[in-house]
């Protein structure tokens, strides 16, 4: 970013091209802007690198405040994380990544096949299970995805399984019938439970633009987000809209997918995107 | 909406009847808050912008009690020739089978399409198979297979391979014996800065010359959607794109994104999970769609 000698208009057309072609949100970006400018007013910054310093320093204390970025564990196990998000983001496979770290740790683990509407969902979720030593909890294809949730958890506690991965179908937040069919997935598992999962992530892809807002804003309202996992971080698309997702819902940012392969994912780490997403 | 936020800008005005360049530059600018919004490129956009200042500012008089209509029309018309016509369908082949190659992003919804297109032929009379060379994906061959049964249109697979080249060659051949008429090829999802994943690809291409070469590209795609299509069109000459999961609320700008940098059509949209969500692309639709 930026060989430009001087602080000038066009060193910030420069940064609001960076900035909004990262996919943050253009209300954000204005900001942000407005922010830069009248800190260059008062700081008084003359050098090109100074002004990206005190960018980067501003947006990774926008994402740096807040909720706390590690996975919540249960004192009492089984810790019962459920996915959510909408299609094709990354889902099963995220939960293929964790349930192999959690077993790299010599943890026990039970994934959920809550999906029990998609062609060959549930195959899918039991290769993964196969593959990275974890049990399989599934039902019929067409079942009840919270009966399927239900029967990982009480498995988990008759076996003294430590940890629950549940997975469900994609869906639209715009399908009000599939969200209400996800809040009721969400009630039965806080009563199988008795207190709310451990964890719910929304799983979101990189390459998502705007609308990334849009179903952080329906999830969040459905099911009590507690954490972001952003995916495909691997391709070129650089995910800023978890910015705005951040400022204005204070979801944390949690976990990062960064391929296909089992140990491909990564803690979120907020320098290391912001340094990224600035080029 | 975008013309309520116009006809803000231009109630402002006196009742001269007349709008100034700097109402205009105002107008200009909530335009290009609304493409960004909607995920159009920023280059895009910055073109797009300039093309209606031109045509605004040409205007003899933009009459400031019509201003906000005129402005309207000429970004909503400016939409529209940047998509293109929505008349193309397939291009088949003289001489059968006729070959569609389906590629794309992780997740963009290839398979899924690929059983829709399937569908979709066949009510027109054709006699499709669905080839499963996706050899990466835990259960992608069962998926389609389960896709191909549920509709009962054959499936081209050959289990255990790991030789996309090898199943998508031989599908062919036997698609040639079987009288099919239109072969469909379900590939990998695959990032365009795979090197390895991409020289599949282009292997699979060169082994069956398809007749189609469809991007499929998710409708929420942000601003990556510029670099992704230009990539997929660099290294494999596509002929078009299917914009998927438009059922959502996405406003879907990287349908102009990518048809103004590669200028190929976009022919197909996805507009649901069920094998009939598959419907032509409609230039006007998605222009309003894009204004929100
Ligand atoms: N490159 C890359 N690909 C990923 C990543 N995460 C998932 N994928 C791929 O994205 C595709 C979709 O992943 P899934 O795990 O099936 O997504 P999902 O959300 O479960 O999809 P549905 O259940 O159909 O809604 C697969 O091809 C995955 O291998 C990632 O971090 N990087
Ligand atoms: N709502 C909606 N969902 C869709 C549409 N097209 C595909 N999907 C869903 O998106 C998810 C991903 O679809 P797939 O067909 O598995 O995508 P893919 O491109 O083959 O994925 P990979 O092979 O992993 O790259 C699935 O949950 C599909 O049901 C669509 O037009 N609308
Ligand atoms: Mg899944
Ligand atoms: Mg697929």
């Amino acid at each position: 970013l930026t060989g430009r000698g001087r602080v000038d208009e066009e060193l910030f057309e420069e940064l609001e091209e960076v900035l909004l072609t990262a996919d943050i949100n253009v209300h954000t970006t204005m900001q942000v802007l407005d922010d830069l400018r009248r800190a260059v007013r008062e700081q008084r910054l003359k050098e090109p690198s100074e002004v990206k310093s005190v960018l980067k320093e501003s947006l990774l204390a926008s994402l740096q405040s807040g909720g706390d970025s590690a996975l919540k564990v249960s004192p009492v196990p089984p810790t019962v994380y459920l996915f959510v998000g909408v299609n094709g983001v990354g889902k099963t496979t995220s939960i293929a990544k964790l349930a192999y770290r959690l077993r790299q740790q010599g943890k026990s683990v039970i994934l959920a096949a809550g999906d029990t509407f998609r062609a060959a969902a549930i195959d899918q979720l039991e290769v993964w299970a196969q593959r990275v030593g974890a049990t399989l909890i599934k039902h019929r294809e067409g079942a009840d995805p919270s009966a399927v949730i239900y029967d990982a958890i009480a498995a988990a506690r008759n076996r003294g399984v430590d940890y629950v991965l549940a997975d469900t179908a994609g869906r639209l937040h715009t399908r009000s019938n599939l969200m209400e069919e996800l809040k009721k997935v969400y009630r039965v598992a806080e009563k199988a439970l008795g207190r709310p999962p451990d964890e719910v992530l929304l799983v979101l892809d990189a390459t998502t633009g705007q609308n990334a807002i849009r179903q952080a804003q329906e999830f969040v309202q459905a099911v009590n987000v507690t954490g972001i996992v952003l995916a495909k971080l691997d391709g070129t698309a650089r995910g800023g809209a978890v910015i705005t997702i951040h400022d204005e819902l204070k979801v944390p940012i949690k976990l990062v997918g960064v391929g296909e392969k089992p140990a491909d994912i990564e803690d979120f780490d907020a320098e290391e995107f912001i340094t990224a997403l600035l080029g | 909406s975008l013309t309520e936020k116009l006809q803000k800008v231009f109630r402002r005005l006196s009742n001269q009847g007349k709008v100034t360049e700097q109402d205009v530059n105002e107008a200009l600018r909530e335009v290009r808050i609304a493409l960004l919004e909607a995920d159009v490129h920023f280059k895009v956009v910055k073109d797009f912008i300039s093309r209606v200042r031109e045509r605004a500012v040409g205007q003899e008089v933009l009459e400031s009690l019509t201003a906000t209509q005129q402005v309207i029309k000429i970004v909503h018309e400016e939409l529209i020739n940047l998509l293109g016509d929505g008349a193309e369908g397939i291009r088949f082949a003289p001489k059968p089978p006729t070959v569609i190659l389906l590629c794309g992003l992780q997740g963009s919804g290839k398979t899924t399409t690929a059983a829709k297109l399937g569908l979709w032929l066949r009510k027109q009379g054709r006699r499709p198979m669905l080839v499963a060379a996706d050899v990466h994906r835990p259960a992608a061959v069962q998926q389609l297979k389960v896709l191909g049964q549920n509709l009962q249109i054959p499936v081209f697979a050959i289990d255990g391979s790991r030789d996309a080249v090898r199943i998508a060659h031989e599908a062919l051949q036997t698609a040639i014996q079987q009288g099919n008429d239109v072969v469909i090829l379900d590939t990998a999802g695959r990032l365009h800065i795979d090197n390895e994943m991409m020289e599949e690809v282009r292997r699979v291409k060169e082994a069956t010359h398809p007749d189609e070469i469809l991007l499929v590209l998710d409708a929420m795609t942000g601003q990556d959607a510029v670099r992704v299509a230009e990539e997929f069109h660099r290294q494999l000459e596509v002929d078009g794109f299917i914009l998927t999961k438009l059922d959502g609320d996405t406003r879907g700008g990287a349908a102009i994104s990518i048809r103004a940098v590669v200028g190929k059509p976009i022919k197909f949209v996805g507009i649901g999970e069920k094998p009939d969500a598959l419907d032509v692309f409609h230039p006007d639709r998605m222009a309003g769609r894009i204004l929100g």
